[in-house]
């Protein structure tokens, strides 16, 4: 921090300055140049899913809290080295492919979702109220050995990263860089075809070469998404507070295809 | 008590030439590391080490530290590297040789190919209990992720989806068409 950041006279009420649009959504963002954040040491953000809208998986230099003010849905974290726990009970090809992976989790409106930084966080929204989210990154955090600046690492897509308008206003006189990329576009063509052993096609897909800007950071998932989920858990209303218990043993495909809310 | 602990804390471990490498491929190398799990002592650092020797055209597939930044030194032949930041840009694409040192900051996006018979390094890292999350192979965060989330996130068909999933299971290796030309 430098050292006139926390010498604030007076504090102001801020509304979101900048709103980058996506296919299923938007992203809403404060300035954390603004010596208000600086002192604080955070950034923060809100993003607006509409149904069917994706999250693209992305992570960030620092610890984040996603607060959800509004709807529900679905959400993944990739904790590397750790093992697929959550597969298909049938083959999904010829190959005897089948598809496995992390654990994926619901959440409604009220929750706290805690991401640690690096970890890659997609979400998605499958019913027809609009998901808001509200971020927060705390970037003073000890385990943010960056500078104060949030990032925001895509593993798709070819969208502007929303903190990146901010960082370049610091950066006067700096040649524009490249911009709209996610972390696999920066990597050479070859690079990806032997570490991911898949052809130069693919590899185009996967640095977002061939896609409209305007898809965004939230894409829409056509048709909804299918993912292996565990089963669907039923809210008994208890006096006054809401509690969750009765669980099915059957193991569930969620699915949100067409108008109903609950399987 | 404290000569039991302190006062005889263990203040050397060798990772070069390791007999034990915690990761080992024939075709393509080994690499050792040293943290505050197998070397007490990097607790009180908050330091970590990682030893690697890389046989001609190995390659380390695209990855990056959670908690920590990365400084590599090489300390024998030479390699080819690519860095990526946020953006999406490559802001090092080049060969780290002998003697030479390549800062690699927390979260940003490395890759290597070794160009010489053996390409040895040493990369020291700022947190004892480093974190590496890979983009390929196993227990990659692509490998991680449902097939539908990768299908839509990238807009790939579901055959292609499934190729960038199930292709390769490795993370440290010698791509297939290097192999074919070595046994040529």
């Amino acid at each position: 921090q430098q050292q006139n950041e926390c010498q604030l006279e007076r504090l102001n009420a801020l509304k979101p300055d900048n709103r980058i649009e996506s296919e299923a959504g938007y992203i809403e963002t404060w300035n954390p140049t603004n010596n208000q954040f600086r002192c604080a040491g955070v950034a923060l953000s809100r993003c607006t899913l509409r149904r069917n809208g994706l999250k693209r998986p992305s992570y960030s230099n620092a610890p984040q809290e996603i607060f959800i003010q509004q709807g529900s849905g679905i959400f993944g974290m990739i904790f590397p080295g750790c093992p697929e726990t959550v597969e298909e009970p049938f083959e999904s090809d010829q190959q005897g492919r089948r598809d496995r992976h992390q654990k994926v989790n619901r959440f409604r409106e009220g929750d706290v979702i805690a991401v640690p930084p690096g970890v890659v966080f997609w979400m998605y929204n499958e019913e027809e109220t609009p998901v808001i989210a509200v971020s927060l990154i705390d970037t003073g955090s000890y385990l943010n050995q960056l500078d104060q600046m949030p990032r925001r690492f895509y593993l798709s897509g070819n969208q502007e990263q929303e903190f990146l308008q901010y960082q370049r206003q610091e950066v006067r006189g700096r040649e524009e860089e490249n911009q709209g990329g996610n972390i696999f576009s920066g990597f050479g063509g070859e690079f990806l075809e032997d570490a991911l052993n898949i052809d130069r096609n693919i590899v185009h897909k996967l640095q977002g070469r061939d896609e409209e800007q305007d898809k965004g950071a939230i894409v829409r998932v056509k048709g909804g998404l299918s993912v292996i989920t565990p089963p669907e858990r039923q809210s008994h209303r208890r006096g006054s507070e809401e509690e969750e218990d009765e669980e099915e043993d059957r193991p569930s495909r969620h699915q949100s295809r067409g108008g109903s809310r609950r399987n | 008590g404290l000569e039991e602990t302190i006062c005889t804390v263990r203040l050397r471990m060798n990772i070069g030439k390791s007999s034990s490498p915690d990761i080992f491929n024939p075709q393509a190398g080994r690499i050792k590391t040293a943290t505050g799990f197998d070397f007490p002592a990097l607790r009180f650092l908050k330091l970590s080490a990682e030893h690697g020797s890389l046989n001609r055209n190995a390659m380390v597939v695209p990855h990056y530290n959670l908690n920590a930044n990365s400084i590599i030194y090489a300390l024998r032949g030479r390699a080819w590297i690519q860095v990526v930041n946020c953006k999406g840009n490559r802001i090092f694409d080049g060969e780290l040789e002998e003697g030479q040192v390549l800062i690699v900051p927390q979260n940003f996006v490395v890759a290597a190919r070794s160009m010489s018979d053996k390409f040895n390094y040493v990369a020291f890292k700022t947190n004892d209990m480093p974190t590496m999350a890979k983009l390929a192979g196993a227990t990659s965060e692509i490998q991680a992720m449902p097939l539908e989330v990768i299908q839509n996130a990238f807009n790939l068909e579901r055959e292609q989806a499934k190729q960038v999933k199930f292709n390769n299971r490795f993370n440290f290796l010698v791509p297939p068409r290097e192999q074919s030309q070595r046994r040529a």
